[in-house]
């Protein structure tokens, strides 16, 4: 993603201790991370409704069933190798 | 498919990229070509064009990094992020970086470190001179039968689908023929040995021999089976990479080892799975080349795609036979119209290189020891190959006990026969044997062991096949086989021309080949067809450097080089590094 101003710091934990973090956590760092929700919408808006708009938003992008639900293929994607360029956003 | 925000792109169409380090996991030359090979991705279906640079500022600078590598966007160990990239502009933007705490390979997605060698897992001995090109690596890579290997450019034959060493440097791996390797040095009959001498093929594996453990019945040769060793890998042979992160422990090396279908494989204490009872290496192993071809998507302008086969989808997968897919033209063509090639009906298929190895090659003739041509069957006999049957020789007696091989200076010829050195100077000779504590025998008289031939004789060698001895003396040689002589003859028979004046030494390789010294030239001879093969003579330096130019004599002894002059011999390993210099009378004759 370009460049702008001082890059957020983005919170990343070591890939092979993704596979142990809690389901909800990593669900919360990566739709951080690959840019389907932000700090402020985490923070304002009630944490399950947030997270399921940007779970929605991740399910589509990616292809999968757009259920807002944190479920098995979601999982098994957020934990699958890729690409660290943000999937949404600057 | 998705461009960024404002449609950034690049606003030249000759783009430059550099390469600023390299991961460990694969030779740099196979990262070079995986990089060029991503390019053409996108250069196949637009007006791009991509040069690398070694030095200076590129528009697509790549690098290897790990955690926080200097962008403030931390890479987070093995798996996970695997690369990123940034789009078209100044600085930073353009650039593509990829996390070097993964495995990168070629990316059949097992953890495989290819050997060199070729298609059937015969070693390449690098650095290796192939029709005057000097090769250090290979280029090409592949597998067959589940078995790694590697081939030059040059040296990858196209129709037999497979890449080949030069015989003549041809280091096949030592091992029976089951593909057990052997342990280098080994005993057998009493004999040692740190290099095979005799190799061909049997059920499709390589095999190598030594003299004494190849079985003429079974056509095979076999190690000792104490000391097969195990090469590091799992139950389908292919070879672990160490050290390997296994469920976050570390192994540097197996610890229970066996063998499933014939093949050897080794396991760590935990990736040993006894319900299957195979060990196996992490199967991770990310293409170098799709994730490079996907961030240089990126560079180029192309954010995520949201379609599953789309190369710019943001997950890996491997996939075989990659072709770009159409969204992915679509959105290049977007940004920079399509090239001169041809129009996209079907994504132009631009793959990884041709699967090299997936095809059968022609089986490597199996290269059983063969009889040479009989010429005992030949009718037409000129003055020159008259045949002579000789008397079966007794043992010899020793013509002259008293004349001490050990105040010799410069013999005229030394080699090994029927594993013992045979030193000749002036019509005598003496035989000394490395494991009979007999010590040096002799002086016999060549006339009697060898009539025909005449006193000063320049080269010596044994065929190892079919233990006929050649003898050379000026342009002429003689073959003996067993008791019957065939010769003299010409050296110009074998093709060897006139700036040869005398032949000053042998050194038997794999396969029926003999490299022939003379001068500062070496010739390859193929001992059953009697020609020396195309493209020689060639330089000594070129291959054999660290040796005297003008070395008076050349054998092979206990599987070593060995070039004399004077007083002195240098022997020098099969991978071609003089590992002694020493004193011929002490170390040798051990006088």
């Amino acid at each position: 993603a370009p460049l702008q101003g001082k890059p957020q710091a983005v919170v990343t934990f070591p890939g092979d201790l993704v596979s142990t973090l809690p389901d909800l956590q990593l669900a919360e760092r990566y739709l951080l991370q690959f840019g389907y929700t932000t700090e402020a919408e985490a923070k304002t808006g009630s944490r399950h409704v947030s997270l399921g708009k940007a779970l929605r938003k991740m399910q589509k992008q990616l292809g999968l069933e757009e259920t807002g639900e944190l479920d098995a293929a979601t999982l098994e994607a957020m934990r699958a190798p890729r690409c660290g360029v943000p999937d949404v956003g600057t | 498919f998705l461009t960024f925000e404002g449609d950034l792109k690049w606003d030249h169409m000759d783009l430059t990229y550099r390469v600023i380090n390299y991961s460990p996991d694969l030779d740099r030359a196979v990262i070079d070509d995986a990089f060029r090979r991503a390019f053409q991705v996108w250069s196949d279906v637009t007006p791009l064009t991509f040069t690398q640079i070694y030095s200076g500022e590129a528009d697509i600078m790549i690098m290897f990094g790990s955690q926080e590598h200097g962008d403030g966007y931390p890479f987070d160990g093995k798996d996970g992020l695997l690369a990123h990239a940034f789009p078209p502009g100044k600085g930073i933007q353009g650039d593509a970086h990829f996390d070097d705490d993964e495995f990168w390979t070629l990316g059949t997605g097992l953890v495989v470190k290819t050997r060199h060698g070729n298609a059937d897992g015969a070693e390449c001995h690098f650095p290796f001179i192939f029709e005057g090109q000097s090769y250090s690596r290979c280029t090409t890579e592949g597998r067959k039968d589940g078995l790694p290997w590697c081939a030059t450019t040059a040296n990858y034959d196209r129709d037999k689908k497979y890449g080949f060493c030069p015989s003549e440097l041809l280091y096949t791996n030592g091992g029976n023929s089951d593909g057990a390797p052997c342990v280098f040095p080994f005993i057998f009959d009493g004999t040692s040995y740190d290099t095979c001498t005799t190799d061909g093929r049997s059920d499709g594996y390589r095999w190598c021999a030594t003299t004494a453990n190849f079985d003429q019945d079974k056509k095979y040769g076999f190690c000792p089976n104490r000391d097969t060793a195990v090469i590091g890998g799992n139950s389908q042979g292919d070879p672990c990479v160490f050290p390997f992160t296994f469920l976050g422990q570390s192994y540097s090396s197996c610890t229970s080892q066996g063998r499933q279908d014939g093949k050897l494989w080794c396991a760590t204490t935990s990736n040993y799975d006894t319900d299957k009872k195979w060990g196996f290496c992490p199967d991770r192993g990310y293409s170098i080349f799709l994730v490079a071809a996907h961030e240089f998507g990126h560079s180029l302008g192309l954010d995520h795609s949201s379609v599953r086969e789309a190369l710019m989808y943001p997950m890996y997968s491997y996939i075989q036979d990659f072709q770009l897919h159409p969204d992915d033209v679509q959105g290049i063509q977007y940004l920079y119209g399509r090239g001169s090639g041809p129009e996209p009906t079907a994504p132009a298929p631009t793959e990884e290189p041709q699967p090299l190895p997936t095809q059968e090659p022609q089986p490597v003739p199996t290269e059983e020891p063969q009889p040479l041509p009989t010429e005992a069957g030949s009718t037409s006999t000129t003055e020159e190959e008259e045949e002579e049957t000789l008397e079966p020789t007794a043992v010899p007696i020793p013509v002259d006990p008293s004349r001490d091989a050990c105040m010799e200076r410069n013999f005229d010829a030394i080699t090994e026969i029927n594993g013992e050195l045979y030193f000749f100077k002036d019509g005598k000779y003496w035989t000394h044997s490395p494991f009979w504590k007999s010590g040096i025998q002799g002086a016999f008289s060549v006339a009697d062991t060898w009539p025909g031939l005449p006193a000063t004789i320049d080269a010596v060698f044994q065929d190892l096949l079919t233990k006929r001895v050649f003898f050379f003396a000026g342009r002429q040689f003689w073959v003996f086989s067993g008791k019957s002589m065939l010769g003299p003859r010409g050296i110009e028979k074998l093709g060897i021309g006139k700036e040869a004046g005398r032949i000053s030494g042998a050194l038997q390789r794999g396969r029926g080949k003999v490299l022939l010294f003379s001068g500062e030239n070496y010739w390859r001879l193929d001992v059953k067809v009697q020609r020396v093969d195309k493209g020689y003579p060639r330089a000594i330096d070129d291959v054999f450097t660290g040796v005297p130019l003008d070395s008076h004599n050349v054998f092979l002894y206990q599987d070593k080089y060995h070039f004399c002059r004077g007083n002195f011999y240098w022997r020098m390993t099969p991978r071609y590094q003089v590992d002694r210099v020493g004193y011929i009378k002490y170390d040798i004759l051990q006088c």
